[in-house]
């Protein structure tokens, strides 16, 4: 474990707890995307299907378990819980989920390391987490109002993927092992992917104006 | 480490 990995689980964990609090304390998910929500979740799941088969440590146990449980619940509370689904967008949120589970799916069928069921299923939790933040910077777009929470919550989301690189670059000179390209490749699209949100993020944080993204 | 590279990591 090295500070650089340490510091991207606790961003990323801070991101799903700062939605999930947002959710739970005001009652309302405007201008999040439940379709990216729920392909975080679906990233989780097959991301994880080793935890109950391969122990590597309490803290990723436990990590996965935290991932794992705060996805689903987000997911429940967007679709289930009587007040918050109220303030769902679901006219806005139209992305559609099999544009971006299909396409991962045939890519990780035909790019992997190893062609094992559980091999396949983490390649494309790698390529589906990548770009699953699209529905949410869509709904961004559309709506236009980004309030402070989100805004945080997708900066949060973006850093800890960068620091992840920063990691897999620290791993790649101090330990004999290599990063697989596919995790690099994956998780260069996915920070790249969030870059233009960044730049107009630190804009309006630099202006000291509320964040626009341009239509 | 036994496991792969990046299977340690979440």
């Amino acid at each position: 474990m090295n500070i650089f990995r340490l510091a991207g689980d606790m961003t990323h964990l801070f991101s799903v707890l700062v939605l999930l609090l947002k959710i739970h304390t005001i009652k309302s998910c405007a201008g999040i995307s439940l379709k990216t929500q729920e392909l975080y979740a679906l990233v989780f799941t097959t991301r994880y299907l080793d935890i109950f088969t391969d122990f590597i440590s309490l803290y990723n146990t436990v990590m996965k378990l935290i991932f794992l449980g705060s996805s689903f619940s987000i997911v429940w509370y967007i679709r289930r819980h009587k007040i918050v689904r109220r303030s769902y967008d679901k006219d806005q949120d139209t992305f559609r989920h099999y544009f971006l589970v299909i396409p991962c799916l045939v890519l990780a069928v035909f790019i992997n390391h190893k062609f094992t069921f559980k091999e396949v299923m983490w390649t494309f939790s790698l390529y589906l987490e990548a770009v699953a933040i699209l529905p949410q910077l869509v709904l961004l777009q559309r709506t236009r109002n980004i309030d402070n929470l989100t805004g945080q919550y997708v900066f949060l989301l973006g850093a800890y993927r960068a620091l992840y690189i920063l990691n897999w670059i620290y791993r790649h000179f101090t330990e004999p092992h290599y990063v697989h390209w596919i995790t690099w490749i994956a998780g260069v699209v996915q920070t790249l992917l969030y870059a233009d949100f960044f730049y107009y993020y630190f804009q309006s944080w630099k202006n000291n104006e509320k964040l626009q993204l341009p239509a | 480490a036994t496991t792969e590279s990046s299977k340690d990591e979440l």
